[in-house]
Formats: C-alpha cells, sequence, structure tokens
C-alpha cells in the first residue's frame, strides 16, 4: 500500500486458535422471509431488564427473550407491510426500543419499535422520512441521520424521551458533500465523525451544532466506512474498512485500517493495515467494531475476526451447513458474535 | 509512523477548533 504502513506479520489461517469462537446459541427465524439484520438490546421485562437480541428480516422485526441454557423466546414481532427493512439502529442507553431503517436501496423511513404501556401490544412511531443518506445510534438516547444531497443536505439529531417518542430535534451544519457514514468518538460525547463521498472525513460538534474540520484522507481507498474512533494524545484514531480494496501482494486483503489524523492540521496517516490471513482470500462485504475487536463477513461467506491491539486475525469463521455468512454484530449487552445467515439462522458465539 | 509529519498537536484541539469554526 504505502510506506507510511506499518509492516505487520500476518498468521497463517492454520495458526489461529479455532477455540476462540465458541457456539452458546442458536436461534430459528421461521418468517420465511429473508434475514437482513441482527442486533442487542436491554428490554424490561416482567419488571427486569434483560438482554434480549433483535432479529430483522424484510418484513417482520422481532424481539427474543433469554430463557436458561442459552434458549430464546420470541415475545413481540412488528411487521411492516410497504416497505422493507435493511438495518436496526442500535441506540446505546435506551431500553424497551428499537429503531430499524427502512427502504429498499436507500433508506425512505426511520422508525422507532416499542411496546404498549401494559406490555401487550406492538407499537411503531415513525421517526423520519425522506432521502436517508446515513443513520447511527449515539450515546445518551441519540439519534443522528443525514437526508438530502449537496446543498439541500440536512443532518440531524434526535434525542428520544423515556417512551421512545422522539423529544428534541437539533441540526448540525452541513457539509457540501455527501455523508456516507457517521461513528462516534470514543470517551467524547460531544464529538462526532462522518465520512464522505468525496473521502473526508468531517468533525462536528454536537453541542454547538458547528461543523469543526473537513480532513482529506488517503486515497488509496475508495468508498471508506468509519466504523470506530478515539481520541489520544491530540490525535484522533480512525478505524475505516475498505470495502473496494484489491488484494495487496504483499500484505494480502485489507479489510480494516487504523489511521491516525492530527484534527488541527488535518494531516493524517495510516497506522495499520487489517489483513486477511495467508490463504484466505475476500473483501469485506459488512462488519463491526466493538472496543479493541473488530469483525467482517467477507465476499467469500466467511467471517474474520481481528484484535485492534495485536494486530492480527485471530479468528475465522467459515460457512456453516453449507450457507454463507450475511451479517455479522457484536453484541451490545455482553461479549457475544451475533452471526446471522439470508434464511434466518442467527448463531450466538462466545469470543 | 513518525508524529512529526502530522505537524503541530494540541491536546485542547476539539476546544481550539469549536472556538475557531463559524458558530
Amino acid at each position: 500500500h504505502s510506506a507510511e504502513q506499518t509492516e505487520i506479520e500476518v498468521p497463517a489461517w492454520d495458526s489461529l486458535n479455532p477455540g476462540t469462537l465458541q457456539l452458546v446459541s442458536k436461534l430459528k427465524n421461521p418468517s420465511g422471509s429473508c434475514s437482513v439484520d441482527v442486533s442487542a438490546t436491554w428490554w424490561e421485562i416482567a419488571g427486569f431488564k434483560q438482554p434480549c437480541i433483535v432479529t430483522a428480516c424484510e418484513y417482520v422485526v422481532s424481539l427474543w427473550k433469554p430463557l436458561d441454557a442459552w434458549q430464546w423466546e420470541k415475545i413481540y414481532s412488528w411487521h411492516f407491510t410497504e416497505v422493507p427493512v435493511l438495518q436496526i439502529v442500535a441506540v446505546p442507553d435506551v431500553c424497551n426500543l428499537v429503531c430499524v431503517a427502512l427502504g429498499n436501496l436507500e433508506i425512505r423511513e426511520i422508525r422507532a419499535l416499542l411496546c404498549s404501556p401494559d406490555g401487550k401490544s406492538e407499537k411503531q412511531v415513525l421517526l423520519s422520512s425522506g432521502n436517508i443518506k446515513a443513520v447511527l445510534g449515539l450515546a445518551k438516547r441519540r439519534l443522528v441521520s443525514s437526508s438530502g444531497t449537496l446543498c439541500d443536505q440536512q443532518v440531524e439529531i434526535m434525542t428520544f424521551a423515556e417512551d421512545g417518542g422522539s423529544k428534541e430535534k437539533q441540526l448540525l451544519m452541513p457539509p457540501e458533500e455527501t455523508i456516507l457514514t457517521f461513528a462516534e468518538v470514543q470517551g467524547m460525547q460531544e464529538a462526532l465523525l462522518g465520512t464522505t463521498i468525496m473521502n473526508n472525513i468531517v468533525i462536528w460538534n454536537l453541542k454547538t451544532g458547528q461543523l469543526l474540520k473537513k480532513m482529506h484522507i488517503d486515497d488509496s481507498y475508495q468508498a471508506s466506512v468509519c466504523h470506530k474512533a478515539y481520541s489520544e494524545m491530540g490525535l484522533l484514531f480512525v478505524v475505516l474498512s475498505h470495502p473496494c480494496a484489491k488484494e495487496n501482494e504483499l500484505l494480502g486483503s485489507p479489510v480494516f485500517q487504523l489511521i491516525v489524523i492530527n484534527p488541527k492540521t488535518a494531516l493524517s496517516m495510516g497506522v495499520m493495515l487489517y489483513c486477511l490471513p495467508h490463504g484466505q482470500a475476500g473483501r469485506f462485504l459488512e462488519g463491526d467494531v466493538k472496543d479493541h475487536f473488530a469483525a467482517a463477513v467477507l465476499t467469500s461467506g466467511t467471517i474474520a475476526v481481528w484484535d485492534l491491539l495485536l494486530g492480527h486475525c485471530t479468528a475465522l469463521l467459515p460457512p456453516v451447513s453449507g450457507q454463507n455468512w450475511s451479517f455479522v454484530k457484536w453484541s451490545g449487552t455482553d461479549s457475544h458474535l451475533l452471526a446471522g445467515q439470508k434464511d434466518g439462522n442467527i448463531f450466538v458465539y462466545r469470543y | 509512523c513518525n508524529k512529526a509529519d502530522l505537524g503541530p498537536i494540541s491536546l485542547n484541539w476539539f476546544e481550539e477548533l469549536s472556538s475557531e469554526a463559524p458558530p
């Protein structure tokens, strides 16, 4: 890639510890429609907050409560008739609320899914609609979304009330280019990052709505997605994924990358490339980063997990029962990995 | 990588950028 990259030793596939991922549970969704996403959330059941799993098929979102011995029971289902579900939008710090993005190729609606105060029936509330480009749930019961393009682009923060309805809305200054993704800055609740179509990273002050800086990153990889960021010693460290990265003869396939940016000067450089082990092929399809662990579904149908501190891939999960993996999420309620297949099977792994 | 290539670093970058950026 570039001379700025730290050289790393990539372990071979057969040296990875196959015991790193341990299957603890499996959920079978019998709805029959295509499975699109999974997430974990807290839900109050019989007076206790419980770590639940949310599964999304094209037209049904279901909430599963834990039973004994890693079994799960479906307790609520929300149905959609016109527009299919694209993704679950996990909102940290909320209980009894799930957000979903609906649309065909692009997001057309964001809805909050709740249940009635007596817990007997499901409810849904339309939060926003239009040509929505990107959405992310943020700490302190907030949700950020961008809609429109270029001159009419709107970036909005919505804060939820206890009952899940939208309590207040605030606009952020839009950059003059389309936003692709958002990412929080760990430990800085008033800072928000966005990646744009022009390969820039923008940073906002969420308290004032100011657009603080536009920082251009290396053009080696197009359409990079920002997953996580943290600030240390005056520098901003950002974990990106590279869906369009080509295989590099020396390093293999770069799936994630850690870059460092000086927000004062907007100068940046690559710190680490996270590549596939030798003998493994595939590009980034879909993935999730939590703390210092990154997981990705590859175009080969395999899931790969990296320890971002160690710098190399620590686990590979080949397709199970002949079915490729189609999505992967870290559970927000514990240290489990949730892996899903298109036919509705969800597997829970302890990492 | 070499930190010097990134230019002068400020520990208070967020506050400084907030005071410099248009409201």
